[in-house]
């Protein structure tokens, strides 16, 4: 470090503590250290207030690189150059990710801030398989005042989407929220099947799904990286949303993903009801981070 | 891997003659890294890397003709150590029923793994009754109700409105007509910060009683594993913990975090979304799972 740098060796061990505990990982701690070097490096004195700006400033940019939101998404949050998609057909999207994660309840959520534009909103009952899944997102269905679909006993998932899309065509539906069974992205036929329920989205709406969310849990240490590669390999991610970010769990994974992978981080849940979702912002995210 | 890691390092030093105490430390930084990539909590991994090093320091390493063989024998042997030498099984009451009762974040396989842990008990010979106490989540009580059909025990039909306390005492009186000799209660998911929800937790364990108290957590937790352990074992005392999701590829980490900052045993790992997917915990496969 440059002469005059307020930050010693010990000072340095801690951060570097502090950015692992939040589970950044080694890699990307170890580049948002030496960043903050260079910058520091300058012949000044720098004050703890000074170090922690820059520090915020860097793990900002670090996990804004994938961009916001885009498409709907950026619509429903007024996003500035959002674009308008309203009165072009129904926009798809498809939620997934591994078990437990808080797909399902997601949906609610994001269905209910859909629901306030005044947009009208179908969830699909894309999750066959597991027990009272259907159910659990029926309540959500009326919790967020949107249309319903669901297949019947022991349907296909592939079949659900596409009834459930019709439905939704046919009904001038805004927004299809289809949600998808928990899948650990090793296993390999289930990570088939969300590439078949893709395709018949498709056959359905034009350009379906128009977004794929990825949904994370902020607890998920290394793993949620592994995670994120996995399903945009195998199915195409367009944005991620990061649930339980009102536990202890600061989510640094999302620094390695941003940069590793440039996916657009849109949605944070903080909580189990309907209004615990807030639109990703890298500065508050930094500032948390660094506690 | 980690083997292949610690080869490369001494394979480079060899030529140098004599293995010092900084070319330990050279390998010595590998296993850091690779407990850490393995989601082990960063303070966890600083003691067990201080444990192995005067262990790595010995004889045996400075003079072995595969020192990087001897490093990785003593880092496995210290975690499958750490991670409980013996096998912990559940506590049976020799007065039944036996009470056990499942607590943990939310999503982390809780109702799921009642619902196995019953099926388990089962084929076992015990009369295991489910109680599905989680009244808050949206269908929380179908989901269990319609998992412990399918593993053929019976359950509680919670009134709606009742809270755990009251649903437990029910559910209590009801399994004790229909001679069942295991109570297992399924419980509402909850943040360890939540002071009102920890509460309700605390005061229904005093309730219970339970001869097991366990901790679900998921195999993919991260560096928060410890903060989440320590809290649910100060506020619920503990007896067990049970990892799920293992039949992902999360390293695991969060096994030798939780374990041995709160001395809580594993008692079982779940290995799968069906209701056969429980297993009880070998701590060998966990070591070596976790140094990948
Ligand atoms: N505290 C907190 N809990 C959440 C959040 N999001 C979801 N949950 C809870 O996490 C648990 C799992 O949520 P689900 O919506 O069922 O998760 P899922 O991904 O659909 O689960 P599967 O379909 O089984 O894979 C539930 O108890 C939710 O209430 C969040 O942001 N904060
Ligand atoms: N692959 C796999 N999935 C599991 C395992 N255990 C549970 N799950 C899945 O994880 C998800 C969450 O399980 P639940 O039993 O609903 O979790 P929970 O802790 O009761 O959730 P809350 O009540 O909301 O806190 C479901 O999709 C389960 O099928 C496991 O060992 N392996
Ligand atoms: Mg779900
Ligand atoms: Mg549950």
């Amino acid at each position: 470090f440059g002469q005059g740098a307020q930050i010693g060796r010990d000072q340095l061990e801690e951060l570097e503590e502090a950015l692992i505990q939040a589970d950044v990982g080694m890699d990307y701690t170890v580049r948002i250290v030496e960043e903050l070097g260079q910058v520091l490096g300058r012949q000044r004195a720098w004050t703890q207030e000074d170090i922690r700006g820059f520090l915020t400033a860097i793990i900002a940019r670090a996990v804004g690189v994938g961009g916001r939101r885009r498409g709907m998404l950026s619509l429903l949050e007024g996003d500035a150059g959002g674009g308008s998609r309203q009165g072009k057909g129904t926009e798809v999207v498809l939620v997934v990710g591994v078990n437990g994660t808080g797909k399902t309840t997601t949906i609610g959520k994001l269905a209910h801030r859909f629901r306030k534009r005044g947009l009208r909103v179908l969830l699909a009952a894309g999750d066959t398989y597991r027990a009272a899944a259907e159910e659990q997102l029926e309540i959500w269905a009326e919790r967020s005042g949107s249309l319903y679909h669901r297949g019947s006993e022991g349907a296909d998932p592939a079949s659900v989407v596409h009834d459930a899309l019709s439905i939704a065509l046919s009904g001038s539906v805004d927004v299809a929220l289809v949600d998808t069974a928990g899948r650990l992205h090793t296993k390999e036929p289930l990570m088939r099947e969300l590439a078949k329920i893709m395709k018949v989205a498709s056959r359905v709406v034009e350009g379906a799904p128009h977004e794929v969310v990825l949904v994370l849990d902020a607890t998920t240490g290394q793993n949620a990286l592994v995670q994120a590669r996995t399903f945009l390999e195998t199915v195409g991610v367009t944005a991620v949303i990061l649930t339980k970010m009102d536990g202890t769990a600061k989510g640094g994974i999302l620094i390695p993903i941003a940069g590793e992978l440039g996916l657009p981080i849109s949605y944070v849940g903080l909580g189990e009801g309907l209004d615990d979702l807030v639109p990703f912002d890298p500065q508050a995210y930094a500032e948390a981070l660094i506690g | 891997s980690l083997a292949e890691k610690l080869d490369g390092i001494f394979k480079r030093l060899k030529n140098r003659g004599r293995l010092t105490e900084k070319d330990i430390d050279a390998t010595l930084r590998e296993v850091k890294l690779a407990l850490l990539e393995a989601d082990v909590n960063f303070k966890a991994v600083k003691d067990f890397v201080s444990r192995i090093r005067v262990k790595s320091l010995g004889e045996e390493v400075l003079q072995s003709l595969t020192p990087a063989q001897q490093v990785i024998k003593i880092v496995n042997g210290e975690l499958i150590q750490l991670l409980g030498g013996s096998r912990a099984d559940l506590n049976r009451s020799p007065v039944p029923p036996t009470r056990i009762l499942l607590v943990g974040l939310q999503g982390s396989g809780k109702t799921t793994t009642a619902a196995k842990l019953a099926l388990l008990l089962k084929d076992n010979g015990q009369s295991p009754f489910l109680v599905p106490a989680d009244m808050s989540r949206p269908a929380a009580v179908k989901q269990l109700l319609t998992v412990a059909a399918k593993a053929g025990v019976p359950a509680h039909s919670p009134t709606p409105g009742s809270s755990p306390a009251e649903i437990y005492r029910k559910a209590a009186l009801e399994a004790g007509r229909s001679g069942s000799d295991t109570l297992i209660i399924d419980t509402a998911g909850r943040l360890h910060v939540d002071e009102e929800l920890m509460d309700e937790a605390s005061s229904l364990a005093a309730m219970v009683n339970p001869h097991d108290t366990l901790l679900v957590a998921d195999a993919m937790t991260g560096q928060d594993a410890v903060r989440v352990a320590e809290a649910f074992h100060s506020r619920i005392s503990l007896t067990g913990i049970i990892m799920t999701k293992l039949d992902g590829d999360a390293r695991g980490g969060a096994a030798l975090s939780m374990r041995s900052v709160t001395g809580v045993p594993i008692k079982f790992v779940g290995t799968g979304e069906a209701l056969d997917g429980l297993e009880p915990f070998h701590p060998d496969r966990m070591a070596s799972r976790i140094l990948g």
